[in-house]
């Protein structure tokens, strides 16, 4: 995946870290002190569409190869998470008792075309 | 806000950058409490003791590589489901000179959306004489009919001497968690001679507590044909 950066325009992972104590979520959340948010921006013109190596199963890539082969079909893809992990979180539940969970699919590590 | 029902963020992009920061931190907050079910963020927890928040971790520490030694080890299948390990200490009730009751309350966002894999009950008992003690354990829990509280289990146990005892109680734990009020009470009943079951004061290191491990309730699949 690529990271945006600088005047990237095309498909890319836009990163954004929630500190939880600029939102006053420190008292109730022990662990981490924060969440990387990270989400998916940019464009996946045609000839993105289902490159090797991205989010495409052989279905979305055969689709992929109708779309370019008639233009008249032609529709952008989209720019997806590709990779993801979970969110660990250690918190005070509404009792005061202490919760350990892992969140899944909450962080995007990665980004491609459909 | 995203027109049409569109992805939340979708919308974003077109906002100035101040904006931008402010709708993304919300849905940040907004996204952690759907994923953990809670309406809104918790008030202000009342954290445990430390001392008593270090002892658990240590005892759950040992328990876990006690459980990895052991062959008959529960393995947990990978059912790629949410799970959750909760830590609930208990808070003291009634008690008479040689008796305690304890309460235990687990929030409604979990009991409501899990299904119990283990629960166990820690005590720490301080023994004062030498020699086998009796000691009766009961679980209670609130009768839904009425305002009284119904045995769900009782143990006898003989104390030996001073430490820690770990008793299993999953299986009360899981019929509570289908409850309306996910809460239930222990009731210790010493010897008269040992005095109160119970350490002095909460913030003692060897404060009971419970530890529970859940995972998320499969959602139910419709099957259509």
């Amino acid at each position: 995946g690529v990271d945006c950066g600088g005047d990237s325009r095309m498909c890319c992972r836009q990163e954004f870290f929630v500190d939880f104590k600029e939102i006053g979520w420190e008292d109730w959340i022990i662990q981490p002190e924060g969440y990387h948010m990270n989400y998916c921006a940019g464009l996946c013109p045609l000839h993105m569409a289902g490159a090797p190596g991205l989010a495409a199963s052989f279905h979305t890539a055969v689709l992929n190869r109708i779309k370019a082969a008639s233009a008249a079909a032609a529709v952008d893809s989209c720019c997806v998470p590709t990779q993801r992990r979970p969110l660990s979180l250690l918190y005070y539940d509404r009792d005061s008792n202490i919760v350990k969970t892992d969140i899944p699919d909450m962080i995007v590590d990665a980004c491609g075309c459909t | 806000a995203a027109k049409g029902g569109g992805c939340p963020a979708c919308g974003v992009a077109s906002l100035a950058p101040g904006a931008q920061r402010d709708a993304l931190l919300a849905l940040a907050k907004q996204s952690i409490l759907a994923k953990l079910r809670l309406p809104a963020r918790p008030s202000a927890p009342r954290p445990p003791a430390r001392g008593a928040l270090l002892t658990a971790l240590r005892r759950m520490r040992a328990q876990r590589s006690d459980a990895a030694a052991s062959p008959g080890m529960m393995l947990r299948d990978g059912t790629g489901l949410q799970e959750y390990e909760i830590l609930s200490f208990a808070e003291a009730g009634s008690s008479t000179p040689h008796s305690v009751r304890l309460h235990f309350r687990f929030s409604q966002e979990v009991a409501g959306s899990t299904e119990i894999l283990q629960a166990t009950l820690y005590l720490f008992w301080a023994a004062p004489s030498p020699g086998a003690q009796p000691v009766t354990v009961r679980l209670l829990q609130p009768d839904p009919e009425g305002p009284n509280m119904t045995v769900a289990s009782e143990i006898r146990l003989e104390v030996q001497r001073s430490g820690w005892t770990t008793l299993d109680i999953g299986a009360a734990v899981r019929s509570l968690f289908g409850q309306d009020i996910p809460r239930f009470t222990v009731e210790l009943e010493v010897p008269e001679d040992w005095g109160s079951p119970l350490p002095s004061e909460r913030s003692d290191s060897h404060w009971p507590f419970v530890v529970a491990q859940a995972r998320a309730r499969t959602p139910h699949r419709v099957h259509r044909r």
